[in-house]
């Protein structure tokens, strides 16, 4: 099964 | 103070009709670059980001940077007020807690004023690195939607995989499997119907076709998508608005588990 990956996973907060 | 004039409505009635379903809220942030706003969606799955540039406007005067916090569906609502050949101005006061939308139709018989009431919002800011991707498609952005609406019948994901001189879009699903294959336009009399691939690296990714879908609202804002893909990142779904600027959605990969 495919899982979601959140963007905070690549991006971090500026 | 800041002011700005566009010729025509439609450009800014189609922009919003592209962030509406995606954000609720969002804060546009104004400075002597133009406007420009970036939000994820409540979910922190997908991003949007919107360029517009001083050039592409009529007139721009920004005397200070402000960011004007704005209920999406509000603002939509109200840019339904105007007709797509209305002249649009937009204006706030430094420290105003209002926007006021002001819509003149093509032959100055007809101005409507509407101001709308900005909140203050507190909205997560991501860095965005820019980088080179493996792959970057170019396709009509009607053929794109198309492709996204009819695999959502199938599956909740699409399997991109791209090659040299084409891409898979594919769809498992409970009823039944689909592939849709698009391949590299060898000669094209008109730049929108063309469909080109670079590859660097041959990618194969898997997107959720909900997202997707959300981000093809944009289709009316330009004739063409680029999608840049790399592996294990997110991918970059971007409409070129004319002259002005763009809108860019990210979402974050499906990953086997």
């Amino acid at each position: 099964i495919a899982c979601q990956q959140g963007l905070f996973h690549y991006f971090s907060e500026t | 103070m800041f002011e700005c004039r566009l010729p025509k409505a439609e450009v800014l009635k189609k922009t919003m009709d592209a962030l509406k379903d995606l954000i609720k809220e969002a804060v546009w942030d104004v400075s002597a670059q133009g406007l420009s706003l970036q939000s994820m969606d409540s979910s922190h799955v997908s991003l949007v980001q919107v360029t517009l540039r001083t050039e592409g406007f009529d007139t721009f005067r920004c005397d200070k940077n402000i960011a004007l916090g704005v209920n999406m569906d509000t603002m939509q609502k109200l840019m339904k007020c105007a007709s797509n050949d209305d002249n649009i101005t937009l204006k706030s006061e430094d420290n105003g807690d209002l926007l006021s939308l002001i819509f003149e139709s093509p032959n100055g018989e007809k101005t409507s004023e509407y101001e709308m009431k900005l909140m203050d919002l507190d909205i997560e800011q991501l860095g965005i690195p820019d980088q080179e991707y493996s792959c970057t498609i170019k396709m009509p952005s009607g053929e794109f939607q198309r492709i996204c609406r009819d695999l959502s019948n199938i599956g909740e994901s699409v399997n991109i995989t791209v090659v040299k001189g084409g891409v898979d879009f594919s769809a498992k699903g409970d009823i039944g499997n689909a592939k849709i294959h698009v391949t590299e336009s060898s000669n094209v009399d008109n730049e929108k119907d063309a469909v080109t691939v670079e590859v660097n690296e041959p990618v194969n990714l898997t997107f959720a076709l909900r997202y997707l879908n959300f981000f093809t609202k944009a289709t009316p804002l330009s004739g063409q998508v680029s999608l840049s893909i790399s592996p294990d990142v997110p991918l970059v779904v971007a409409y070129e608005i004319e002259d002005l600027g763009h809108v860019k959605y990210f979402l974050a990969p499906k990953i086997e588990n």
